[in-house]
């Protein structure tokens, strides 16, 4: 319930007008989004309990590998009604045709297949924002492995608590080992968008840009 | 670190 009351508000895209190239206002778009997200995501990672209890050092960390897969379990969430189209933002949807013309044909196809495997087990709220502070947790620390242990077993405790009060057996290992699809899914966004600024001089913040860089 | 200044720099900021 804690995660539930911490979780932020969706953004919404603002519409990149510097080109009249739309692939390229696509990527654009996307990359302000997601610098914006960035900065949300990391507000919403203090406050979630035991986080700020790490070192710096690892609260780094686990930021540095896991933000893009929290912010994907937002956008396969967001995503879960929709046809076809990825919801990046309530005003950002991008179909099939618009991310392979923005270069990112491999993102659109690796975030289809999350969501369609969330969409098969019918997720709940609880359920996306526990999976989401647990991308976060799911690393290994650099400094203080008890710390880390406590904060990820007080996520795992959270969810086998309320998946305790579901009926279905075995729920709580099938969230725990959609994990790796997640993780898969989050590093081919990574690299297309690292791809994308290297090849073909994408301009990207600096904050996003850091944060790639730290997984390149 | 210094690689990653605005990450460390967010986190040092209190909420």
């Amino acid at each position: 319930s804690h995660l539930l009351l911490t979780e932020p508000a969706p953004l919404a895209a603002n519409q990149d007008n510097s080109t009249s190239d739309s692939s390229l206002r696509t990527l654009l778009t996307l990359c302000d989004l997601l610098n914006r997200e960035l900065l949300v995501l990391i507000g919403w990672a203090k406050q979630i309990p035991g986080f700020s209890e790490l070192s710096l050092v690892d609260q780094m960390s686990l930021l540095q590998s896991g933000w893009m897969e929290a912010l994907l379990v937002d956008v396969a969430w967001r995503s879960q009604a929709t046809g076809e189209e990825l919801m990046f933002a309530g005003n950002l949807p991008l179909d099939e045709a618009q991310c392979r013309a923005a270069g990112l044909a491999d993102v659109y196809e690796a975030v289809r297949h999350l969501t369609v495997r969330y969409r098969a087990m019918k997720l709940s709220p609880d359920e996306v924002v526990t999976l989401k502070a647990m991308a976060l947790a799911n690393s290994d620390p650099v400094d203080c492995l008890d710390s880390l242990q406590r904060f990820q077993d007080g996520l795992h405790e959270a969810l086998q608590e309320y998946e305790s009060t579901r009926r279905e057996q075995n729920r709580t290992g099938r969230l725990l080992m959609s994990l790796p699809l997640l993780r898969q899914t989050a590093d081919r966004a990574v690299q297309a968008l690292l791809r994308m600024h290297h090849q073909h001089g994408i301009p990207i913040h600096k904050l996003l840009l850091e944060m790639l860089n730290a997984k390149a | 670190k210094e690689k990653h200044k605005i990450l460390h720099q967010l986190l040092q900021n209190s909420t």
